[in-house]
């Protein structure tokens, strides 16, 4: 048996819509720390985890390790009919072949459900070890959001280039070039605004940027987001999701050949 | 020209 209470219910719609465009189907995990999901996209070349820790939950309960496996498109659409200040609940029965989303309205007059059927995916799950990253920018995660859109209608590629000057995003493509710097400011009166640059080693990295702009879906999550790069991994950005967990993406890199 | 990395190249499968 599986019950699981979120009381910002807008949180799993956000998620939702962050990642159901990147990946089509996936398995959730359910267990005693967290409902958590990773996935690739169909060309092997990004990754989405997430983690939802149980302590977020204002009921969790998960009496033997499950997985789920859904369709994100279908999920979505199911998780869209929930209000913004829903409180939503997951549930499924060990071994059933469905999976129900109650949505309660934050004073109790409307009370949804929705079944939604469970599928078989034999998906691959990566072992993604523990790394020192190169570089690590923390930034306001629209600035993040802005910059890919703006890149991306000059070219296809993004180069990210972290030095003591700060963090550099270009892109080149048939109309022309376009570099954007950021440095470090942490001298904004709050602190979602402030850019933060702790690097080990200058490193220069090159990345698509549809996947860029698909991972920005993710923005609404958090006022800030992290983007770690180092030469020999895939850069991973970050989204924080306050006081439960994370939404993050791997992305690898483009070389020359 | 550049070439796509895929993630395998990088992390091993469980």
């Amino acid at each position: 048996m599986l019950e699981l209470r979120l009381v910002q219910g807008s949180l799993l719609k956000k998620v939702m819509e962050s990642i159901k465009d990147l990946v089509n189907d996936a398995n959730f995990d359910c267990s005693a720390t967290g409902f958590s999901l990773q996935a690739m996209d169909s060309s092997h070349v990004a990754l989405v985890s997430l983690l939802l820790r149980s302590e977020g939950f204002e009921h969790y309960r998960c009496d033997r390790n499950l997985s789920m496996g859904m369709n994100l498109g279908n999920m979505a659409k199911m998780l869209k009919c929930a209000g913004n200040d829903d409180i939503v609940t997951v549930k499924a029965d060990d071994g059933g072949d469905c999976v129900t989303f109650m949505f309660e309205s934050p004073n109790q007059d409307k009370i949804a459900d929705f079944e939604m059927k469970l599928m078989d995916i034999d998906s691959e799950h990566l072992g993604i070890p523990e790394a020192e990253y190169e570089a690590i920018v923390r930034m306001p995660s629209a600035e993040f959001a802005r910059i890919c859109k703006d890149l991306s209608t000059i070219g296809d590629t993004v180069v990210i280039s972290v030095t003591k000057e700060g963090v550099k995003f270009s892109t080149r493509g048939d109309i022309g070039t376009a570099n954007i710097v950021l440095r470090q400011n942490t001298s904004v009166d709050k602190p979602e605004e402030a850019t933060i640059i702790e690097m080990e080693t200058p490193v220069s990295l090159t990345f698509a940027l549809r996947y860029m702009n698909s991972f920005t879906k993710a923005t609404p999550l958090a006022s800030q987001v992290t983007v770690s790069l180092s030469s020999e991994l895939p850069v991973v950005v970050e989204y924080k999701i306050a006081e439960m967990g994370y939404l993050r993406f791997y992305l690898a890199p483009k070389i020359e050949e | 020209a550049c070439l796509q990395k895929k993630l395998l190249d990088y992390f091993n499968a469980d």
